[in-house]
């Protein structure tokens, strides 16, 4: 997915 | 996604199944901190706001509703459940965590990315997941002997962000405009703390013998 400022991460 | 990072997240889940296991199968808790697992159930209630606002992937979606329903049921296992409950060692799981949510909380104010509620309690849990496993590593030390899944557990935590720390190197280097300083100081201050814990591992492993930690 596209990042949203880094929080596509968990 | 990339394949360090679902290493990373698999190994979390990886820990997480562990512990559960553990607690339902054995119906103890014994050398777990339950002041460790109230901190990482803060973390991911104050990492995962917008999980019903902000929709990235279902991969996403799931992983934020399993890590959330875990943790806060491994709280509730060692508070409430009548057997498992019996067998926390609260004599020796004594680390005043909310000394960690204090300096935590005032540094997510200070040092942060965007000054909005969101994101200093966004900020805020990536600091406290940094320190969130300091109580279970003084527990361990305290407890004599540590038993397998309680070692296996603090490894594969241990792990799962040594693996973003990987992701985020290939992620620089892939992705033009990826800067993520304060993700990465938290994270490897939080992969820092488990070093020793790593090298007596391997080596109880490797001698094949008990894991015993120096208090």
């Amino acid at each position: 997915g596209r990042s949203h400022e880094g929080k596509d991460e968990l | 996604m990339n394949i360090f990072r679902l290493t990373g997240d698999l190994t979390h889940l990886m820990s997480i199944i562990v512990l559960l296991l553990k607690i339902h199968t054995i119906k103890s808790c014994a050398g777990i901190s339950l002041k460790t697992q109230e901190l990482y159930a803060l973390v991911f209630a104050t990492r995962y706001l917008d999980i019903f606002t902000t929709y990235i992937s279902l991969y996403n979606t799931v992983m934020k509703l399993i890590f959330l329903g875990t943790s806060f049921s491994i709280v509730w296992y060692m508070r409430r459940h009548k057997t498992v409950r019996l067998s926390y060692d609260k004599n020796n799981d004594t680390f005043r965590h909310y000394f960690l949510v204090l300096p935590c909380f005032l540094l997510a104010l200070v040092l942060n990315n965007r000054f909005t509620v969101r994101e200093v309690l966004w900020t805020f849990s990536l600091y406290l997941e940094a320190v969130a496993i300091i109580p279970q590593l003084v527990l361990l030390q305290r407890s004599k002997n540590v038993d397998n899944l309680t070692g296996n557990y603090v490894f594969f935590l241990g792990a799962y962000r040594g693996f973003y720390l990987i992701n985020w190197i290939y992620r620089y280097f892939t992705e033009n405009h990826y800067r993520r300083w304060i993700t990465w100081m938290a994270g490897i201050v939080q992969t820092a703390l488990y070093v020793d814990f790593f090298y007596y591992y391997f080596k109880s492993w490797k001698n094949n013998e008990k894991l015993k930690l120096p208090a």
